[in-house]
């Protein structure tokens, strides 16, 4: 991917990311 | 605002993603996913339950290059996603149009494979098991990670309950 560079603050962005997607409630409604 | 998904992109950086499934039948290209096996062996991995052995049944291995057979996998495999995300997630997907199958089956058209890896991705991310899918993301390389995490940012943009 050209346009993304490895860098401390995009690492913080992914991390932040997964781990909120990782505690978001989800999941069958029964 | 959610990033301009850049599709052929988005379907090799999530081909190396399905490898991570280390499923039975070969995925180490784009051409390999177009009959839609490889797919339906992912969705088995992420729900067994849902995509049982019946449901996978209906999902030929062998269609070679059939270009008939393998669009009609791929509306099951379709389906599959649809049904899942409804019965299962709980989850309607608006404003995102089904990929073309025709157009994967037929030409094997990287965007629209992109755009049905993405609904896959979506399903693993929600599902029971999502921690484990979630943590392998978290593993891969950060380019990799940051395309996988505007494909899903997409979805969620389009997504009610």
């Amino acid at each position: 991917n050209p346009q993304f560079r490895s860098t401390a603050a995009n690492e913080g962005v992914l991390a932040n990311f997964f781990n909120s997607l990782l505690s978001k409630k989800t999941g069958s409604p029964g | 605002n959610v990033a301009t998904v850049d599709r052929v992109e988005l379907c090799e950086s999530l081909l190396t993603w399905i490898q991570t499934f280390n499923v039975d039948s070969p995925c180490q290209t784009v051409e390999d996913l177009t009959n839609g096996v490889v797919m339906a062996q992912v969705l088995q991995k992420i729900d067994p339950s849902f995509f049982d052995e019946n449901w996978m049944s209906k999902v030929k291995t062998e269609v070679g290059d059939n270009w008939r057979l393998k669009v009609s996998n791929l509306k099951k495999v379709i389906k599959g996603i649809l049904d899942y995300n409804h019965q299962v997630l709980g989850q309607q997907i608006n404003d995102f149009a089904i990929p073309d199958v025709n157009l994967i089956g037929e030409i094997s058209d990287a965007a629209e494979l992109g755009r049905m890896l993405q609904l896959i991705l979506s399903c693993a991310v929600n599902c029971e098991q999502k921690h484990e899918y979630i943590q392998t993301i978290m593993g891969m390389e950060e380019s990799v990670q940051h395309v996988v995490m505007t494909a899903i940012q997409e979805l969620m943009s389009k997504e009610t309950p």
